[in-house]
């Protein structure tokens, strides 16, 4: 307001602004912060500020995708990584989801020829809308499933138990690996959006079975336990050679780099895609 | 009429055009063939710039360079800031970036307001009334174009989200 007269009554609201600011005045009240804060977290989709705890592994995967997004090429890490143009079109949101582990010894309750692995996608806020989703399971180079060719099905499955889990796809899997002298290779596995809504608008749950089996078999899943047994020896490679459980002594962060990953991308309704698809 | 301070430049053959945002938008900017009066951004400074305002039409003949250059450089414009987010106590859930440049506006919205001042027009009127009546403010320097940027962070539930926020950095300032 200048000279002090004002055609709009504020109406004891808002204070006038003065031209220069006393020193105490520039030090925000801290409930006045708080409040501030809190209303750009809940713009930004966050309830409170996260408090994670020391040391969360943060996958390679998403590292990647930041770096490249920021075009710093130089510091991608995975010399195979492609950005997954056709998984986030639209999308300004990509959510990592690593596997539930049971808790306890778990080669008891689990199948010598199928590992089932489960997601918690409850974390996914409900305004937002996944448009694509994709499952990554690491090959390891170093060992082999085998002699012959190797088919791995992914299957649909709420729990190890289920009596009818649905087939969502089915891969050949080759003992070499093109293009890659040593290493790893993610195997990633394309999602239709409608598990992850299903999923989501459930129990929040979102569980895989996993076979790998050699290519002349023809077992189905609820057959393939009676032949566990005549299987272990293909099955100890395929521990080894898919990382979807952990080897013994193996620690949290190379774990965490190794283990199973379920990617989401989605649009929470607000702001620009990751990629923009406007002239150049 | 044309000025005759050597501060004065005239500047023809070019036609005023001036986007309301996006990037460079004011990095031409010429003088209309009628104008003969106004400054040339690189006499002013500003930060890489982007925002350069120029006092033309408003100059007095007689006005002396450091008050003209005070006068230019109290306009709206875009200023440097960059947010640390360690300062701001978001770095434990923040995994990069580790800051950015924000930037913010700054400056004074005077009459006349310029086209490539990015001026609405309720700015315009605004700043009329005020011309005519102190007891109306004048016009705020404000964002006209913001854009988002990336950031990879931990979410409630110590999972990694990379996310592309809209509105995090000030493009351009405008009256």
């Amino acid at each position: 307001r200048q000279g002090g007269e004002s055609s709009e009554p504020d109406n004891g609201r808002v204070p006038p602004t003065p031209s220069s600011p006393s020193p105490a005045a520039a030090l925000p009240d801290p409930g006045l912060a708080q409040t501030i804060q809190s209303l750009l977290l809940s713009r930004l989709g966050l309830q409170s500020q996260p408090n994670p705890r020391p040391d969360v592994p943060v996958p390679q995967y998403l590292l990647d995708l930041y770096r490249f997004h920021q075009q710093q090429y130089h510091l991608l890490e995975d010399p195979t990584f492609s950005f997954p143009s056709h998984h986030i079109q639209q999308a300004n949101t990509i959510r990592s989801f690593h596997h539930s582990e049971p808790f306890g010894d778990n080669t008891k309750v689990r199948d010598q020829t199928r590992v089932h692995i489960s997601f918690n996608l409850s974390s996914i806020p409900q305004d937002e809308t996944v448009l694509s989703a994709e499952l990554r399971l690491l090959r390891s180079q170093a060992a082999s499933l085998g002699p012959g060719p190797h088919r791995l099905n992914l299957y649909l499955s709420k729990h190890h138990e289920d009596p009818e889990p649905t087939m969502l796809e089915t891969r050949l899997l080759t003992s070499g690996l093109h293009g890659i002298k040593a290493g790893s290779f993610w195997e990633a596995f394309t999602l239709k959006p409608d598990l992850l809504r299903k999923a989501h608008g459930g129990t929040g749950s979102l569980g895989f079975l996993l076979e790998v089996r050699p290519e002349n078999s023809t077992a189905s899943p609820d057959q393939s336990s009676s032949s566990a047994a005549g299987d272990n020896q293909t099955e100890q490679h395929q521990e080894r050679h898919l990382r979807v459980c952990r080897s013994v002594g193996q620690d949290d962060h190379s774990w965490a780099q190794e283990r199973p990953l379920l990617v989401t991308y989605s649009h929470d309704g607000h702001g620009e895609p990751l990629v923009k698809h406007g002239r150049r | 009429t044309s000025g005759n301070s050597k501060w004065i430049k005239a500047r023809k053959g070019s036609n005023m055009k001036t986007k309301r945002s996006g990037k460079g938008h004011n990095r031409d900017q010429g003088w209309g063939k009628t104008r003969k009066v106004g400054y040339s951004m690189k006499s002013w400074g500003d930060d890489k710039g982007e925002v350069s305002w120029s006092d033309r039409g408003r100059v007095k003949r007689n006005g002396s360079p450091a008050k003209l250059k005070r006068l230019s450089r109290g306009r709206c414009r875009r200023h440097p800031l960059h947010v640390d987010f360690r300062d701001v106590g978001w770095h434990k859930w923040i995994i990069a970036p580790s800051g950015y440049d924000a930037f913010f506006c700054l400056g004074e919205c005077r009459y006349p307001l310029a086209d490539h001042m990015n001026a609405s027009s309720h700015a315009v009127v605004q700043t009329m009334v005020n011309s005519v009546n102190g007891a109306v403010p004048r016009a705020c320097c404000v964002p006209t174009s913001l854009s988002p940027i990336a950031l990879l962070y931990l979410d409630n539930h110590d999972r990694v989200v990379l996310k592309n926020y809209q509105d995090m950095v000030v493009e351009s300032c405008g009256c």
